[in-house]
């Protein structure tokens, strides 16, 4: 029943697919029953967001926004040479393109805010990253992040120690202590044998890694595998295949529209957008609950390529697809009755040294660490969510080692993928692996490590120096998992999705940002040029009045007797009205005796015909009184005699 | 594909480090993190640039002008390091590299 009058909304096959019904993301109905992403700000940190276009404009938020690479609060993207920043605003129109605007295409949740950290389009430090990861961290709520460390198939490489902590801060302290929520893109490696294993953003627990499928549900020929994949959403695939239709910068070569964006870049926005969905219904979602959330609902489907494996609890998962595809109807009926999971709890194993070879395939090193029940007491673990394994290896070509991890219940994770391209002879220096492919299974028991050597050049010894066993999870017991599941299953008919439902949210916290006002560097220069433009004006002023005293004053000289500058009217001086004016006009008493007994002169007796003179005089309120006086009308030759003045 | 257009790796940072200090804890910790980044900023002959985002007790420090000759770089370099490894307030520190990041 929902109909845009956008022109690119029937070719966004990834919202409602006519052609091949089910190959979307499954969002009218959420749409129809008013759920478009309200309340919720995304932003997009990457080149800049051109909020100025029709499409974005509207949902725009500024006080969500901010450029660091200018540093100043404004997004937008700088044309390049390349011509190439409009990837920020793609998928800033991918999440919130604002829909009946009669203007290219729709987001996906189109009802929501959307902000833009510019931060790609320059040098970048961890400082930097580090910054844009806590951004506003009150204000936004999703980090979207179609970004990462080169898809070139031989980096291992993610977030160093400060953009570690950022994440770790913004799930502690973002949205209201909720957790923020961050989106990354597995990557573009496909082609080159690339493993999103090898990519620190990917593996990191905080992180939400989202990969593509294309239009017929299989891996497209640039994605990525890896075991640390949470689930995947619709992109661009080959050549024959269509691409994702977004908005699109008007800048350089742009038209506002594109119908080409593609990459993993393209999936991890959709994804944002239906968390932002998500958050709608129920803001309270943590960061964890919204993880859980995508592996309770997204959904495995026929790909006879996928390796999919289903573990002890009825999760399965596949390297290529995570945990299957994402379904914006699924996820946003699982929140709406979503209660949050225990907290996080997680168990160190010690640093295990082994110094031991890696024989070269089919042989294979096998080393063990068992957790006990004892070991996981104190944190109270008892179900998995992500397991990683930190290790030290060295090995003249890093690309010929295979590691694969077995949990517990024999489920089996390929944690390093042997890396054709990668010859690095660094081996792995504190590496950590992460898989999310045992979640929900018990933690207790042995979990197995096994390396294998892969390569084909002459025997060269890898060793295995050290490893350690990392488990995250929390105390909820399998039954609880298979509670949940079945609850979720119940919401899936809608019936909670209506606003007569609502369970109680707990309120946030209040998190003071650190926003030390700094001065940006744009108006540091406003206010220096402002400031020395006053300066300049004052001394220009100072001087005109001088150089106007010094020629009054010299010209002022009296000829005959003591220089009488024109008495001032008792009367005004009474009245507290005399005026400390200093005649524009040189004043010759001819008289000087009636000067003395004279009556107090009126204004117009100062003011003798020459002054009557326009334009160098000012007249007060009393002088211009005094004109209206008896001498107003008098003939200017009738006034000789009183005084002449000389201009 | 979206362009790996990365910043550009020959971009250049001036020489800036990021450096962790120890929370003295108590009120006006924040205070005191401050003056205490003045002055270890101030010993390392840098120049205190505020605190990194929301990371309390982050700070950076940049060289105050960008040094041109590589032998001054090193020397630099050497004395900022010597400083912020031994100084007793400073749990961590990393000087700031360029990351070599691509769109995907």
């Amino acid at each position: 029943s929902i109909h845009f009058n956008d022109p690119k909304y029937p070719q966004q096959w990834h919202l409602n697919n006519r052609r091949s019904p089910g190959r979307d993301i499954n969002v009218t109905g959420v749409w129809e029953r008013n759920v478009t992403g309200r309340g919720v700000t995304v932003v997009v940190v990457d080149d800049g967001v051109e909020h100025t276009i029709q499409d974005i404009a509207p949902n725009y938020s500024p006080e969500g926004s901010y450029d660091l690479n200018s540093n100043d609060p404004d997004p937008m993207p700088h044309p390049d040479v390349e011509s190439g920043n409009h990837h920020g605003t793609r998928c800033a129109g991918e999440i919130a393109a604002a829909p009946n605007n009669s203007f290219c295409a729709v987001g996906v949740a189109y009802g929501s805010r959307i902000a833009g950290i510019r931060v790609l389009d320059g040098p970048l430090t961890d400082s930097m990253e580090a910054v844009a990861f806590n951004k506003h961290y009150q204000i936004n709520d999703i980090y979207s992040c179609s970004w990462g460390p080169d898809d070139d198939g031989k980096t291992v490489d993610g977030p160093h120690q400060l953009g570690k902590a950022a994440l770790q801060h913004g799930v502690m302290a973002g949205r209201q202590g909720f957790g923020s929520i961050f989106v990354v893109a597995s990557g573009n490696g496909g082609q080159h044998n690339d493993n999103c294993n090898y990519d620190g953003y990917a593996n990191s627990i905080y992180t939400v890694t989202i990969g593509a499928v294309d239009e017929e549900g299989r891996m497209p020929f640039y994605a990525e595998e890896c075991a640390s994949m949470l689930a995947v959403t619709f992109s661009g695939g080959d050549k024959m295949l269509r691409s994702i239709v977004t908005t699109d910068w008007d800048l350089q070569k742009g038209t506002g529209c594109t119908e080409g964006h593609t990459g993993t870049s393209a999936a991890a926005p959709l994804a944002a957008g239906m968390i932002a969905l998500m958050l709608q219904v129920r803001p309270c979602l943590t960061w964890r609950d919204v993880q859980h959330i995508i592996v309770f609902t997204a959904t495995q489907y026929e790909d006879r390529h996928a390796d999919w494996l289903t573990n002890e609890v009825g999760f399965s998962h596949s390297h290529q697809h995570g945990f299957g595809l994402l379904n914006a109807w699924r996820l946003v009926n699982a929140a709406k009755v979503w209660t949050s999971v225990p907290y996080l709890a997680s168990y160190f194993s010690p640093v295990l040294k082994e110094n031991k070879a890696i024989p070269r395939s089919p042989r294979s090193l096998e080393v063990l660490w068992n957790v006990s029940r004892a070991d996981l007491e104190t944190s109270g673990l008892k179900t998995l969510e992500h397991v990683a394994v930190t290790v030290s290896i060295s090995h003249p070509r890093r690309g010929s080692l295979e590691l694969k991890l077995f949990c517990p219940s024999g489920m089996m994770s390929l944690i390093g993928a042997p890396r054709s391209m990668d010859s690095d002879p660094s081996g792995f220096n504190d590496w950590s692996f992460s898989t999310v492919r045992c979640w929900g299974e018990r933690a207790k028991g042995t979990y197995r490590l096994v390396i294998r050597d892969v390569g084909d050049e002459p025997p060269q010894l890898g060793i295995l120096q050290h490893w350690q066993l990392t488990l995250y999870g929390s105390m909820w017991s399998p039954a609880d998992i298979r509670e949940r599941q079945r609850l979720l299953e119940s919401a899936m008919s809608g019936k909670y999705l209506h606003d007569g439902f609502t369970l109680p949210c707990p309120p946030g916290l209040k998190i003071p940002e650190e926003e030390g006002y700094t001065i940006t560097p744009n108006t540091l220069k406003t206010l220096v040029l402002v400031g020395c433009f006053t300066v300049f004006w004052t001394i220009y002023y100072m001087l005109e009045v001088y150089m106007s005293h010094r020629t009054v004053a010299s010209t002022q000289g009296c000829r005959n007797g003591p220089c009488h500058w024109p008495q001032r009217s008792r009367k005004s001086r009474e009245e507290g009205t005399e005026l400390e004016s200093v005649p524009l006009c040189n004043s010759k008493d001819l008289s000087g005796a009636e000067a003395e007994s004279g009556g107090p002169p009126t204004t117009s007796d100062l003011l003798g015909p020459d002054l009557l003179c326009e334009g160098d005089w000012t007249l007060s309120q009393n002088n211009q009184a005094a004109l209206d006086g008896p001498y107003q009308h008098r003939p200017p030759d009738l006034l000789q005699g009183q005084e002449e003045q000389i201009c | 594909l979206a362009g790996a257009a990365g910043p550009d790796a020959h971009g250049t940072v001036g020489l800036s480090w990021a450096v962790h200090l120890d929370s003295p804890g108590g009120d006006q910790e924040e205070e005191h993190l401050e003056q205490q980044a003045e002055a270890v900023a101030r010993a390392a002959g840098l120049v205190n640039a505020g605190r990194i985002g929301e990371l309390q007790g982050h700070y950076l420090f940049v060289h105050p002008t960008g040094p041109s000759q590589a032998l001054e770089v090193q020397v630099i370099r050497q004395q900022a390091e010597a400083v912020l490894a031994g100084h007793k307030a400073v749990r961590w520190h990393s000087e700031q590299r360029l990351l070599k990041r691509a769109k995907r």
